[in-house]
């Protein structure tokens, strides 16, 4: 099964 | 003081339709600019970024920025309560703990108000950079609202695939396989039916059919449905609100493992 990637890896905190 | 009058009072309940099974708590950012909202879903995997400019209603007013935090839940209950022609009045104090929602019947006759009580919310802006994206695809709401139903019959995620020639969606699971092809074609007459892709260069991302099935319950929103995708970037489900703003979705891709 493919693994979920999670958003905080792509968008940085303001 | 905040306040804003919409005409068609009912987009705010298609709006929150379209949040509420994503997030619970949240929110509405006012300001002179508009009324915007930003969350995640408790587990990060989805953003929805909302936004409605303040020129879209027919009258609003906010003397300083205002952040009012709500259940999305409770929020939709009360705006269930409100007609389907009803002209929506939002009001609240700038120190105030509640938010009242007016809802006037086009013969003015039935006039009602609802006052929500506000929650303290922590809420973690994110800055999303913009992105050009490698592939985009418009293509009719209800069509990709159905694509995604179609899907979760077979599989819990799709592989979304675009080429020049279309836009292929495919799922996998225990009792067999499923593939739709949409291709491109103009309508000059019924420009909500058309399919545009405009692809920079070929794409293809797997993502959780459930979250896609959430984010379609903003199909009464808008005939068409714009979706943006990048190389293991995550996907922006975008849904136009007429003369108003959007909702836009964001959607971490799946990775093999």
């Amino acid at each position: 099964t493919p693994l979920q990637n999670n958003l905080d890896e792509f968008f940085a905190l303001i | 003081m905040f306040e804003a009058r919409l005409t068609q009072g009912v987009l705010l309940r298609k709006l929150l339709d379209s949040m509420k099974d994503l997030v619970q708590d949240a929110n509405f950012d006012c300001s002179s600019t508009g009324f915007a909202l930003q969350a995640m879903d408790s587990s990060h995997v989805s953003l929805i970024h909302m936004q409605l400019r303040s020129d879209g209603f027919d009258h609003f007013r906010c003397d300083r920025n205002l952040s009012m935090g709500v259940s999305l839940n409770n929020m939709a209950k009360i705006l269930k309560c409100m007609g389907n022609d009803d002209v929506l009045t939002m009001k609240a104090e700038d120190q105030g703990d509640s938010v009242t929602f007016m809802f006037e019947s086009a013969n003015q006759e039935r006039i009602s108000d609802f006052e929500l009580k506000l929650m303290d919310i922590d809420s973690e802006q994110l800055g999303i950079p913009d992105t050009d994206y490698s592939a985009t695809v418009k293509m009719p709401s209800a069509e990709f609202a159905r694509i995604c139903k179609d899907l979760s019959t077979i599989g819990d995620t799709v592989l979304i695939a675009v080429t020049k020639d279309g836009v292929r969606f495919s799922t996998t699971g225990d009792i067999g396989s499923a593939n739709v092809t949409v291709r491109s074609h103009s309508n000059v007459d019924k420009p909500e039916e058309q399919v545009v892709i405009d692809m920079q260069e070929p794409v293809a991302l797997t993502f959780a059919l459930r979250y896609l099935n959430s984010f379609a319950k903003a199909t009464p929103l808008s005939n068409q449905v714009m979706i943006s995708m990048s190389k293991e970037l995550p996907v922006v489900v975008q849904y136009r609100i007429e003369d108003m703003g959007h909702i836009s979705y964001y959607l971490a891709p799946k990775i093999e493992d």
